[in-house]
C-alpha cells in the first residue's frame, strides 16, 4: 500500500515497525572516563546506530522512492538530531541521566572529564526534561523523528531538473502523511480541540531545540576529531565531514 | 567529488539490502 493511501493509524503502525533494535555498546567501561575513553565509547556507539538509521529510514513508507540524492542529503543533516532524539526518548524516565545505551549511562557530571560537552549535556537533559513534562507518547515520538528526518534539507535545496522537483514533491506528500499521523496520534489522547492544537505546537517546538543541540554536538565532534582526541572513521566520519 | 563518492558508505547501505544488524 502506498504511503498516500495509508491511513494515519497505518502509517504509524509502519514507522512503529521500523524502529531500530536496542543497540549495546559492548565495552567495558573503565571508570573514571578520561577525555579519551569517554569520546571512543561516544563515538563507537554513534557509528553502530547510524548503520541502524539507513535501516531505518529505508523503512519509512515513501523514503525510498525519494532520489538518492535526496535520501543522502537528507540523512547527512539530520543524523545526530536523530540520534539525540532517540537519547532523549531513552533518558526520559531517567531524570538528570543520559541513557546512552542500556551498557552505557551517563550523569550530568560525568560530562566534566571532556572539555566543552558538559554545556551539550546540559542542553540534552533539558530538552529530554520537557518531552518528560508533556509526557511524550511512543506514537508521537517516531512521529517526530520521521519529521527531523523528512524536514531536515527541505530549505537548502532548489529543485533543478525534473528529476529533483519530482522528488521534492513526493518529499512534500510524505511529510504531509508523517503530520497527519502526529496529528491523529494526538488525536487519541482525549484532550480538547485546543489543547491537541497546543500540544502540536508545543512538540513540533521542541524540533528547534533539537537542531540547535545537534548543531552544537557536531562543532564539538569535530573540534574533538581535529584536536585527535578521537580517532573517527567509518560512517561517521563521512557524515561528519559532510558536515564541515 | 560526486555526491555518491563521498559518501561511499551511505551510498552502499542505501542501496544494498545486507541486513545492517550484521555490518553493525
Amino acid at each position: 500500500v502506498h504511503h498516500s493511501a495509508m491511513s494515519p493509524e497505518e502509517f504509524i503502525s509502519r514507522i512503529m515497525e521500523a524502529e531500530p533494535p536496542e543497540i549495546y555498546l559492548m565495552e567495558d567501561l573503565k571508570k573514571p572516563f578520561t577525555e579519551a575513553s569517554m569520546m571512543m565509547s561516544l563515538t563507537n556507539l554513534a557509528d553502530k546506530e547510524l548503520v541502524l538509521m539507513i535501516s531505518w529510514a529505508k523503512k519509512i513508507p515513501g523514503f525510498v522512492e525519494l532520489s538518492l540524492t535526496d535520501q543522502i542529503h537528507l540523512l547527512k543533516c539530520c543524523w545526530l538530531e536523530i540520534l539525540m532524539l532517540g537519547l532523549m526518548w531513552r533518558s526520559v524516565d531517567h531524570p538528570g541521566k543520559l541513557i546512552f545505551s542500556p551498557d552505557f549511562k551517563l550523569n550530568r557530571e560525568e560530562g566534566q572529564c571532556v572539555e566543552g560537552i558538559m554545556e551539550i549535556f546540559d542542553m540534552l537533559l533539558a530538552a529530554t526534561s520537557r518531552f518528560r513534562e508533556l509526557k511524550l507518547q511512543r506514537e508521537e515520538y517516531v512521529c517526530l523523528k520521521a519529521m527531523i528526518l523528512l524536514n531536515s534539507n527541505l530549505c537548502t535545496s532548489a529543485p533543478q531538473t525534473a528529476e529533483e522537483l519530482e522528488s521534492r514533491n513526493k518529499l512534500l506528500r510524505l511529510l504531509d502523511s508523517v503530520i497527519d499521523a502526529l496529528v491523529w496520534a494526538i488525536s487519541k489522547m482525549g484532550l480538547s480541540t485546543q489543547q491537541q492544537t497546543l500540544r502540536l505546537g508545543h512538540l513540533t517546538m521542541l524540533l528547534s531545540h533539537i537542531r540547535h543541540v545537534s548543531n552544537k554536538g557536531m562543532d564539538h565532534l569535530s573540534t574533538m576529531k581535529r584536536k585527535n582526541v578521537v580517532l573517527v572513521y567509518d560512517l561517521l566520519l563521512e557524515m561528519l565531514d559532510a558536515n564541515t | 567529488t560526486s555526491l555518491k563518492e563521498k559518501h561511499k558508505i551511505l551510498h552502499q547501505l542505501l542501496q544494498n539490502s545486507t541486513s545492517p544488524v550484521d555490518l553493525a
